[in-house]
């Protein structure tokens, strides 16, 4: 899950924006 | 009543798609052949137009913070974090409309972060074919075209980046889809059962059955010209994994030979182990 963190977020969060 | 339903998934996957992407095929081509009535695009060809250019076409990440420190930065590196950029946000987009799909937030959440791992790439490359014809890439959402001569006149390795995703992308509109076609053919992609790491693998492929189903009806119904175009399509599949392959390779030496470049943290995630 680590691994793969900002994917997870971006499918759990309705368009979040992308931070750097 | 089963064609009804997959007229009407067909239907649901088109209007997410709308919703979901920027720049439509639709919009594009109206733009590639001059019928939209604004104002031409920039044509970027060479490094004084780029130059100019730059003050016509606003780019949406120049707000985001960090992107002052990259205007010192060697051309070719500028032009690659602007394509990551948009890389990154075409993956926000895929990522939405991949939610949309029916049954597709219900499957197990590693396999999500799987299909979306593997597949983002693929769709890149058959939505980004949409922006192309066989002189150039629209950008910056329309607002400018640069021209394929230009890009393979980059220094190597860039003029290697976007060559072969031109070659797909004159075979790929050959095939003359418009975005409703698009639509069911990106979620057929996504729902790919044979992603490496897959755990639950029997309902993406009762998904994907049905989504393979829904296409072949809207390319019966809408291209009714075209009888092999089905089968045309799925063999386009086997080609985009072979782009995808090659590029995530050249990201990979990209991100060992050029010390002065930052791969953004998400193609990072998605690059890593894929292949």
């Amino acid at each position: 899950k680590e691994k793969h963190k900002i994917l997870h977020r971006l499918l759990q969060n309705s368009s979040s924006p992308v931070d750097l | 009543p089963e064609c009804a339903d997959l007229r009407a998934l067909a239907k649901h996957l088109y209007d997410s798609y709308l919703k979901s992407f920027s720049l439509t095929k639709a919009k594009a081509r109206a733009i590639l052949t001059g019928k939209t009535g604004e104002k031409a695009p920039f044509v970027i060809y060479d490094m004084n137009s780029l130059m100019t250019g730059q003050q016509f076409v606003s780019y949406k990440q120049n707000s985001v913070p960090g992107q002052g420190q990259e205007q010192n930065k060697e051309v070719e590196i500028q032009l690659f974090q602007r394509c990551q950029f948009r890389s990154v946000e075409a993956v926000r987009e895929i990522t939405e409309f991949a939610k949309s799909i029916p049954g597709f937030i219900g499957l197990d959440l590693n396999d999500q972060v799987t299909l979306l791992k593997y597949g983002v790439h693929e769709v890149i490359f058959s939505t980004l074919a949409s922006l192309m014809n066989k002189d150039g890439v629209l950008i910056s959402d329309g607002q400018g075209f640069m021209t394929r001569e230009f890009l393979k006149s980059l220094r190597k390795p860039f003029c290697e980046l976007m060559e072969p995703k031109f070659e797909f992308s004159v075979k790929f509109n050959s095939l003359e889809l418009d975005d409703s076609d698009l639509a069911v053919f990106i979620a057929v992609i996504i729902l790919s059962g044979d992603r490496p790491g897959l755990v639950n693998v029997k309902p993406i492929e009762d998904l994907q059955d049905n989504m393979l189903q829904a296409l072949e009806l809207q390319l019966k119904m809408n291209h009714p010209d075209a009888p092999h175009l089905f089968a045309k399509l799925l063999q386009k599949m086997t080609d985009l994994r072979q782009i995808v392959t090659e590029h995530v390779q050249l990201l990979q030496l990209l991100k060992k030979t050029e010390l002065e470049m930052n791969i953004h943290p998400l193609l990072q995630e998605i690059m890593k182990d894929l292949y």
